[in-house]
């Protein structure tokens, strides 16, 4: 199932509504440091279901939820869709008659967490299910993260076993 | 899934011996298990050798060839069990000239099976977008993108 | 021992807050020792804020931010201490041109101190070199320098 | 005290002898991957007196003698040299007279050791003693490694003191 579009709001330095269309061919990412880059890698695992903050470079996830600047005041809410074309079928069968399948995260300051697909609350259970059977779940591979391409080769023997294991 | 695992390995290991020989323009590289018996513990180790240099631990391999020899081996799995899309951020940074131009020709290849966006500072890696957004901060802490769609399909 | 800690972590500090801000262009960094009381265990704390961003936990700046408040606080120490010399393999591969400028500009004030060796990808650092070693590996497996004299003292 | 010139030579991939002369002003050192260029660092961290083959990237400290290539045998030992400048007489007593002081190591295939001052045989103790004396030896923040600059973020802040505790 192709990835169609990635829209984010009120997540990390993404205060105002930001929507990046997946066009055809490779995508190229650039800006100068600190401009918000690998934020957009953070906000796709957190649509994916990522539950550790420090996996997204924070303490609490709270973290992520945009925190001001010198001319914004904090957010009091985060939230990333992730939309998923489904024009040849592929999806599973409860989303079969949908041709676009939606999949939003919503997080709030308070801790309250929203999981939606299609608009239609849901479980973390069902975004992560769907995650698993549209094979775009396994994250160990097809996603490498800053500085992180050298863990390959100084992690120990046992360590790299996870990523033939997501493969299988 | 022992034989699931065994079975996604030899073909990972295969396409490995293939696609590093081409990032480093010659050399071999191999996987190896650690425990043939156990299947279910094993880990795997890697062994590289870059074209012309005598075959010795991975760890005194330069930063540049690490990173590529790393490369090689997600390319491998990715080549075996692709995924919708593959995110890389900055992993070129390492690589010199002559590499980054033999990972972008890869980049290239895998791009017909699978969406890549590729986070990068190297002038060199954006020739091969066919879009590219450009993310700035005009506003101090708040992040805001521009695209450019430079290929037509 | 207390004391000597005490003095030198106050002068590092304080060169630290004046190194950051022309490192980021504005923006304002400080040390905080974890624990007051106990000089001889306590940590360090790294607070750091890039000029107009509000001030969040390191761990949330990003990959050239970090290299870059990272850089400060090791040229503050080797302001208040100089060693005769200084090696940075690389140090500037995170950073973007602007950043890389700066980066350059105090590494020529701190030259005039202490020796600068700087094994470099970028174009830009290698501007500043007085002297450029090309390391070749024609054969390979051997490496082999070359040494171009840029400027005449 | 200034460094003058390092002299390599079966040290990694420095299989002939190669010189660099530290000449004034900042020098560059440029070169594809793998060419040699951490080597160098390499070198000067062993020469000064690094006991741990990690630090160097081997498993071994045998790691460190050049171990053949395509066209060329294995070397029996590798020696590196660092010579200093005593131009303005800052060193300690027993070096005074000398205008250079340079400092050899030598390692053999067997495991045999070999340091020298100005070509005179001393032990790694007096190597040592002279680079802590000639503040030569505040390795911690004036030799950084590649893909070692992320390490002083990312360190505990108790890991961090030992900076301050080397200036001090
Ligand atoms: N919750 C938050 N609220 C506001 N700003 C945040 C939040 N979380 C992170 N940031 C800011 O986002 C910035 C980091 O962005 P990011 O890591 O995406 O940069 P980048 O473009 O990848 O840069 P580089 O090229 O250096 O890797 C930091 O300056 C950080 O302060
Ligand atoms: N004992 C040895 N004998 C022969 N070659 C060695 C030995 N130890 C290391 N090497 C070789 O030295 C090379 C690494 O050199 P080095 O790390 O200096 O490269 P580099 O120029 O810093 O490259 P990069 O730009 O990728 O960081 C490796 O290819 C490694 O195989
Ligand atoms: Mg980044
Ligand atoms: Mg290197």
């Amino acid at each position: 199932m192709k990835i169609k579009r990635l829209d984010i709001v009120g997540f990390k330095s993404f205060v105002d509504k930001t929507s990046f269309e997946f066009s055809e061919g490779i995508i190229g990412v650039v800006g100068p440091n600190g401009c918000g880059k690998s934020n957009i890698v953070d906000a796709i695992r957190w649509s994916m279901g990522e539950q550790s903050a420090k996996q997204l470079r924070g303490k609490a996830m709270e973290d992520v939820i945009f925190g001001g600047s010198e001319s914004r005041k904090p957010l009091g809410m985060a939230e990333v869709s992730l939309a998923f074309s489904n024009d040849e079928g592929l999806a599973p069968a409860a989303y079969r008659e949908y041709s676009e399948i939606v999949v939003t995260r919503r997080l709030y300051r308070n801790g309250d967490s929203e999981y939606l697909i299609n608009k239609t609350p849901c479980r973390l259970l069902d975004i992560t299910e769907l995650f698993m059977d549209t094979g775009v779940g396994a994250k160990a591979y097809s996603i490498i993260e800053q500085g992180k391409i050298g863990m390959v080769l100084n992690a120990k023997p046992e360590d790299r076993r996870f990523l033939i294991e997501e493969a299988a | 899934t022992r034989r699931r695992f065994r079975e996604t390995f030899d073909q990972v290991n295969a396409k490995f011996q293939e696609v590093f020989p081409r990032l480093f323009r010659g050399g071999k590289a191999v996987l190896k298990l650690s425990d043939e018996d156990d299947l279910l513990e094993t880990g795997i180790d890697i062994v590289a050798q870059p074209p012309g240099k005598k075959l010795q631990n991975v760890t005194l391999l330069s930063g540049g060839e690490k990173a590529l020899t790393a490369v090689a081996l997600i390319f491998s799995i990715f080549m075996i069990k692709p995924s919708p899309f593959c995110l890389l951020d900055e992993v070129d940074a390492p690589l010199d000239d002559a590499n980054i131009g033999r990972f972008n020709e890869i980049v290239r290849e895998m791009s017909e099976i699978s969406q890549f966006i590729i986070i990068t500072h190297n002038k060199r890696t954006m020739e091969i977008a066919d879009t590219l957004y450009g993310v700035t901060m005009e506003e101090p802490g708040v992040s805001k993108t521009v695209s450019v769609r430079i290929n037509e399909y």
